[in-house]
């Protein structure tokens, strides 16, 4: 069971990959970005463009927030506005060549990390789930 | 480095303990529920009555799938719907006796996991991120 080992090796076992990943693109409304987070059940997702180059990620909170007006929901609002409008593009995000260390590092405060590969093309996410189920196998060791 | 050691530790270090979480009353309408969660920013949180016991967890998604009608968003229901109408009673719920494995192996299913005393007082809540930053500071041993 060498530590060192776990730290410095390759991130593509975790790589859950982009056909799997839920994803809205950065020129959709947000009622549309809204219907899919419903029916995918996730809290946030990532933004990619038709090259699947990744733009952001949004979330539900994000969403809501925008339809809250002061005093109640403005449902009209889930129409003109632009996911591009909404998203956070500040997101953990890395290389496929890059290692576990960094990865874990991101996770403790990322629920997922955005996967390119070196030219810029989305390659999929890494979840907190699939980190901790690795970590837990390797202490079972 | 003795990995034995870690899943047979006490988990009291990793609790969030009660004052800090945000959480609602099973009696509390999703109005007030679905204000919490924007205000606080959680996707989920514990469902908690006067006397501290654990009754469920609620999240945005199930506020937000209860005011969904077949064509557009019915903000009217917000006040009619309780939380305990609503939350999901089937969580990851342990005792503050309980080891760090069984712990462990509940984060990978769920985001946070609620503590309670052997007389059923709610305690506080582990979530990924703790497990996961002492985690990483034990493989950088
Ligand atoms: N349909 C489902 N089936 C089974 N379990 C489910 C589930 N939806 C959510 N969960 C559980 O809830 C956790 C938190 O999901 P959340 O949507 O907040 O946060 C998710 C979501 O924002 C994103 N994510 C995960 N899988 C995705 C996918 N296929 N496409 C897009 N985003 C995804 O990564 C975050 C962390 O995911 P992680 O798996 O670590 O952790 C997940 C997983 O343990
Ligand atoms: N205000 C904030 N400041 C800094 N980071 C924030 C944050 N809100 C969310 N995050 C980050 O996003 C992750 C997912 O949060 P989420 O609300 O989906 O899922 C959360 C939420 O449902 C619940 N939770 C965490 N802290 C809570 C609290 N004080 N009261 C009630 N519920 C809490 O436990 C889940 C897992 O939390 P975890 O910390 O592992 O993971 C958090 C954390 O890394």
């Amino acid at each position: 069971l060498d530590d060192m080992n776990i730290l410095d090796s390759s991130i593509m076992n975790f790589i859950i990959s982009v056909e799997k990943v839920a994803h809205v693109q950065p020129n959709n409304n947000i009622e549309h970005a809204l219907l899919i987070l419903i029916k995918s059940g996730y809290t946030a997702i990532p933004v990619l463009d038709t090259s699947f180059r990744l733009h952001g990620l949004i979330s539900k909170a994000q969403i809501l927030d925008s339809i809250l007006g002061i005093e109640k929901i403005e449902p009209e609002r889930l129409q003109k506005t632009l996911v591009s409008d909404v998203m956070t593009s500040d997101i953990a995000r890395v290389k496929d060549t890059e290692r576990f260390e960094k990865v874990l590092s991101f996770s403790i405060n990322h629920p997922f990390i955005c996967v390119e590969s070196n030219e810029g093309s989305f390659l999929g996410i890494i979840t907190r789930s699939k980190l901790l189920a690795y970590l837990n196998g390797f202490l079972h060791g």
